[in-house]
């Protein structure tokens, strides 16, 4: 465990803090993308498959089960209590053009061939890709509110904490995860233009908008 | 040792 890993988990946990209390507290999921919201509760369903089986540490598990609580709890206001100000057509991204490719990948590209190592990678390559329909939806409506903007800077960070981490792994422990490693240089190149537009807009108080 | 590192990572 190391500071970039704690700073990314919480990092983490806030994005998804931020995202609850914006559609609590407007009583509205407007501009948020329920497809990305149901990948993430499958990323987070086929990662921590492991909870009851491997024990790493209280911290691990609980932090397990709370990603996996607001997963679950985002999608059911986004699609149970606040479905009616679901901005369906605009979340239009194919899911399936994500999901075939991560199963196939993940069956093709694994380091064993076992179901909890398959869901595992599955749900790497899954969350590398899951955001796609929230950025795609983004660049269909030309914009953002600003608290969503701030919801993806952190879940964008999170994940740039989390390569920081690996390198100093590597440098530590020498140990890496070539597969952790290589989606998450994906995922992460995925935020860059958003990174440039929050930069350059948001954080000069201007909205986002896409030009 | 390597083994027991694997996926204890959010």
């Amino acid at each position: 465990m190391n500071i970039f890993r704690i700073l990314g988990d919480v990092s983490h946990l806030l994005a998804m803090i931020i995202l609850l209390v914006k559609i609590w507290r407007s009583k509205s999921c407007a501009g948020i993308s329920g497809k990305s919201q149901v990948l993430f509760a499958i990323v987070f369903t086929s990662r921590y498959l492991d909870l009851f089986t491997n024990f790493f540490s209280i911290y691990n598990t609980v932090m397990k089960f709370v990603f996996l609580m607001c997963a679950y709890i985002t999608v059911y206001l986004i699609y149970g209590k606040f479905r009616k100000t679901f901005d369906n057509e605009n979340d239009s991204f194919r899911l399936e053009f994500l999901l075939i490719p991560v199963t196939g990948l993940s069956f093709l590209e694994n380091q064993s061939f076992t179901p909890l190592e398959i869901l595992w990678t599955f749900s790497i390559y899954l969350e590398s890709v899951a955001i796609l329909p929230q950025l795609f939806m983004i660049s269909k409506t030309g914009e953002a509110e600003t608290i969503t903007t701030h919801y993806l800077f952190f879940l964008g960070l999170y994940h740039a904490l989390y390569l920081a981490n690996w390198i100093w792994r590597y440098q530590t422990e020498n140990y890496y995860d070539q597969i952790a490693v290589v989606s998450g240089v994906v995922q992460t190149i995925f935020y860059c233009d958003f990174f440039y537009l929050y930069v350059t807009k948001v954080l000069k108080g201007k909205k986002l908008s896409l030009p | 040792d390597q083994e027991s590192k694997r996926h204890d990572e959010l």
